[in-house]
């Protein structure tokens, strides 16, 4: 019966390191290069090709969780309006997100509605508004300062009575550390669904793939607080690879949407694993 | 936490005269996993283990401390070391004007800590002009005049011709000549974020400087920046050349090891830390707590 070859220790330890530089984290490194160590025995591990495909098989399979449903097939059989609220750390791109999620809808034929529910950081609501006069939406929104909540409610409210397709509402960056900015996030969510019941039907969370471990304990604490239902990994166009996304499938099973990728409103793109990993690992 | 894992591994040296490669190997493993689960880069990680452990080997067990507490303390003064002991904060020019250029990613905090650096040399007294030099974000100058305007602090924008041309090198000339005419004791210039691989967008700032020849360059840095800090870092450093850092939103509960790489990447000091989203969130570094901190 053929015998495996072992695999030589600084290949592995190559992949390995390439793993550890993509932010997947120790841990996960480790459960990862276990698997591949069951899956190469009783095969020829000296061959450096076979390793490569091997763990590029074993990547995109725990990935598989991340892997869902495109946002357009999400809008195609959802409600309308169909009621997207973004969420996330402070800085990490949910204002251009929304942007550039509102050009994509806007090319397909859809209305979008957006709504300036960053009442609290300087100049957010302006910066959305030059966004939605570039991409030519509306806004809807109330003065600096303002309930974060009550926005969210007349955005929706509007958005049925304008009969408009998608809302998406934009909100204040935060640290999932701040337990009363969490419990604002809990409000606004609340006040949405009782405009509209079943909303927010996508609530995204924006990642920076700069980002390293805290970004698992941000979408924990997201998750608890609004139930997110989808990840948006941006400034991938960057060195850095976003690889504890790896370890938040594994663990809340959240699929990535969209993934950022520049400045400029049309640098939006579906998540594809594949693609994904072959980043990872060349 | 990692002091007492090192109990646990020692408990059964104790007594033992002097710490070997052996008994310090399963210690070792505890140190590289919790820089690693910090943030710290893994070749950081790698150098620093292997200093420690240099440094550790050897060593007589003192007749004070355990061999787990003597590895504690070899790596505390290493990471302190590394940390570095340089005074924290800003010192401004005997002559006036001191010009202070922000740079870094996008989102990092560069707009807002320009906001807090006003609010804090404004509290001693001093004149502080900021300059909007970030054309392309949109309201981006919006965003500093609001904050210059809560903060009662004159605010340099581009003309409608400047603007309009978007030419960053003039708009940052004009704002320093501006603070230098009218008596300004600190300019800060706020540039707009842009990757650290981006060759049009880093000669930009390479131009800027030549032209304003600034006292201070600071990277600003997110604190819960990965493993990716190090590249990020250095190209900021190597091409643009830095004199200090700003780690923001530390009052989060990421570990913050990215502010070990930074710092050995381009041996700049840090200088502050962001703490929070309000313009009086600033604090100068304190490398104790940061250290103890990174180690968890
Ligand atoms: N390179 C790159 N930059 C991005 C990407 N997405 C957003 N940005 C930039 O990141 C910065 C922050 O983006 P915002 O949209 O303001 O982020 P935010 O999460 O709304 O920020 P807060 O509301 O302040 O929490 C801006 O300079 C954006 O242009 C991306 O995919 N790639
Ligand atoms: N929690 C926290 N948030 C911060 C801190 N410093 C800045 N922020 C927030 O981080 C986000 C981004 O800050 P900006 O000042 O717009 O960042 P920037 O570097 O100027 O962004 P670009 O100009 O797009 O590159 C905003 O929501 C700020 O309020 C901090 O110390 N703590
Ligand atoms: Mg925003
Ligand atoms: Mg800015």
């Amino acid at each position: 019966r053929l015998r495996g070859r072992a695999a030589d220790p600084a290949v592995l330890e190559e992949f390995e390191s390439a793993l550890i530089a993509s932010d997947l984290g120790v841990r996960v490194v480790d459960r990862v290069m276990e698997r591949l160590k069951k899956q190469l025995q009783g095969a020829d591990g000296s061959q450096t090709g076979l390793v490569h495909r091997v763990l590029r098989d074993t990547l995109i399979e725990v990935l598989t969780p991340a892997q869902g449903l495109p946002l357009e097939s999400l809008l195609a059989n959802g409600p309308k309006p169909f009621v997207i609220l973004v969420v996330g750390v402070n800085g990490v791109g949910k204002t251009t997100t929304i942007a550039k999620i509102a050009q994509r809808l806007v090319q397909a034929g859809k209305v979008p509605l957006l709504v300036a529910a960053d009442t609290f950081r300087a100049a957010a609501i302006d910066q959305l508004q030059v966004w939605a006069d570039r991409v030519g939406v509306g806004v809807i929104r109330h003065r600096h300062g303002a309930d974060p909540a009550a926005v969210a409610f007349d955005g929706v409210a509007a958005a049925k009575a304008r009969k408009v397709d998608v809302v998406l509402i934009d909100t204040a960056g935060r640290l999932h550390t701040k337990s009363n900015l969490m419990d604002e996030l809990r409000k606004i969510t609340r006040v949405i669904a009782g405009e509209c019941p079943g909303a927010p039907h996508e609530a995204l969370l924006v990642l920076d793939a700069t980002v390293g471990q805290n970004a698992l304990a941000q979408a924990r604490q997201f998750h608890q607080a609004v139930g997110v239902t989808g990840l948006v990994l941006t400034k991938l166009d960057g060195t850095a690879r976003g690889g504890i996304v790896v370890a938040i499938a594994e663990e809340l099973k959240l699929p990535v949407r969209l993934i950022g990728v520049g400045e400029s409103v049309e640098d939006l793109q579906d998540f594809d694993s594949t693609a994904f990993v072959d980043a990872l690992i060349g | 936490s990692l002091s007492e894992k090192f109990e646990n591994i020692f408990k059964k040296l104790r007594g033992t005269g002097v710490l070997t490669e052996q008994n310090i190997a399963e210690a070792l493993k505890e140190v590289r996993l919790a820089l690693l689960e910090a943030d710290v880069n893994f070749k950081i990680v790698k150098d620093f283990i292997e200093r420690v452990r240099e440094k550790a080997i050897g060593q007589e067990v003192l007749k004070s401390l355990t061999p787990g507490h003597q590895v504690v303390k070899v790596v505390w003064e290493e990471l302190r070391e590394m940390m570095g002991r340089e005074r924290a904060g800003l010192a401004l020019a005997s002559n006036p004007p001191t010009v202070v250029m922000m740079v870094g990613l996008q989102g990092a905090g560069k707009t807002t800590t320009c906001g807090k650096l006003g609010r804090y040399f404004k509290a001693q007294g001093k004149r502080v002009l900021l300059v909007a030099a970030d054309p392309r974000r949109p309201a981006a100058g919006d965003q500093l005049s609001s904050l210059g305007h809560d903060l009662e602090i004159d605010v340099h924008r581009a003309d409608q011709a400047q603007a309009a041309q978007a030419d960053v090198v003039r708009i940052c000339q004009a704002g320093v000549e501006r603070g230098r005419d009218q008596g300004y004791d600190l300019i800060v210039l706020d540039t707009g974020g842009r990757l650290h691989i981006d060759d049009e967008l880093m000669g930009e700032l390479v131009a800027v400087k030549a032209a304003v020849q600034p006292q201070e360059v600071l990277l600003v840095a997110d604190a819960m920046t990965g493993q990716d800090a190090v590249t990020m870092a250095s190209q900021f450093e190597q091409r643009i050349g830095l004199t200090g850092v700003v780690l923001t939103k530390v009052e989060g509960d990421a570990r913050g090891g990215a502010v070990l790489s930074i710092r050995a990447v381009t041996g700049k000091p840090i200088k502050f830390l962001g703490v929070g989203e309000k313009l009086d969130a600033l604090e100068l570094f304190h490398p104790d707590r940061m250290a103890s901190r990174i180690l968890g």
